[in-house]
């Protein structure tokens, strides 16, 4: 696991969220992202709310497509997935042109660039509670996830580089298990 | 677009289904140092958005130089491949691969492999004939 450069975190435990109105997401699509705090929420002791003004949250989630204004454009279907910021920024960008895919196995998708978005979810999750990037393979930090992969259990480098920063959760019994059901690795070929 | 499965896919997405923006760097696999390749002024562009290049570095050329080595070199470390400093299958493969595009590196600092202090790169192990 690794940090931010000056281990940047957020100084309450209490944290909302909220969506970009313009988005119009789906509560199908909302309950992937709380899920996916919830992922996170379990071994640490931070909560995340749901709240309905994306200006009053603590991080605001918004999906765009190419140049949206932070120096940051994305590249459509594939390449880069999403990106978002350490703490106390609380951004959080996905790339609109991917193909998302909510529910159902991903990895069955006859549609190659299918991309699992509760994964991407937990990694940038990650990102915005103050973790970078690992070399881990099986960590949810790791950098990269194939198409029509779904990986979202959080391994246990993730969970020692997150209780570093927020300890643990008291409820959290010490047990994860890492999974991931991979149908391919990426567009590579490999 | 939001898809659940494989139930609602429409056909023209499937039809259009290949594109990649990186896919292009599997034209680059087998690339070696000291030559020129077009391209690669474009993979120096990816290791730079991605921390393994210095932003101090522009106007790339199509040179394979000793800045892309030592980005290779560093990328094969961070994602455990075969550290070669060479466009080899395997890191290609890796680098087309979808990806979060925060950087592996910032300001030269990564606390991936690349940044540890042990080094585990095959590279640099030392064996003494007795």
């Amino acid at each position: 696991y690794s940090f931010f450069t000056g281990m940047p975190r957020w100084r309450k435990q209490a944290l909302t969220y909220a969506f970009l109105p313009g988005n119009q997401l789906t509560d199908e699509v909302k309950t992937v992202f709380s899920r996916a705090f919830d992922r996170w929420s379990t071994v640490i002791p931070l909560t995340f709310t749901q709240a309905d003004s994306i200006n009053a949250a603590d991080i605001g989630i918004g999906f765009y497509s190419g140049d949206h204004g932070d120096g940051e454009p994305f590249d459509g279907v594939l390449g880069t997935l999403a990106h978002s910021f350490s703490p106390p920024s609380g951004q959080f960008h996905l790339d609109g042109d991917e193909n998302w895919v909510v529910t159902g196995d991903v990895r069955t998708s006859s549609l190659t660039t299918a991309v699992d978005l509760e994964s991407v979810a937990v990694h940038e999750i990650g990102h915005l509670l103050g973790l970078g990037h690992s070399s881990v393979e099986e960590s949810i930090m790791y950098p990269t996830i194939s198409s029509r992969t779904k990986k979202v259990e959080l391994a246990d480098d993730d969970i020692q580089g997150i209780q570093v920063l927020y300890g643990s959760n008291p409820n959290y019994n010490g047990s994860s298990t890492t999974s991931v059901q991979e149908k391919e690795t990426g567009s590579s070929g490999a | 677009h939001f898809f659940h499965s494989n139930v609602s896919i429409p056909e023209d997405l499937l039809k259009n289904a290949t594109s990649n923006p990186w896919s292009f760097f599997h034209q680059l696999s087998g690339c070696h140092a000291g030559e020129k390749y077009d391209g690669l002024a474009k993979l120096k562009s990816y290791f730079q958005y991605f921390g393994y290049i210095p932003n101090s570095l522009s106007n790339f050329t199509d040179d394979f130089d000793d800045s892309l080595e030592s980005a290779l070199r560093t990328y094969q470390q961070n994602f455990n491949l075969n550290i070669t400093g060479q466009l080899d299958d395997q890191t290609v493969n890796h680098i087309v691969r979808p990806r979060c595009g925060n950087p592996d590196i910032v300001n030269g600092s990564s606390s991936m492999n690349s940044g540890k202090t042990h080094n585990t790169s095959s590279s640099h192990v030392h064996t003494v004939s007795h």
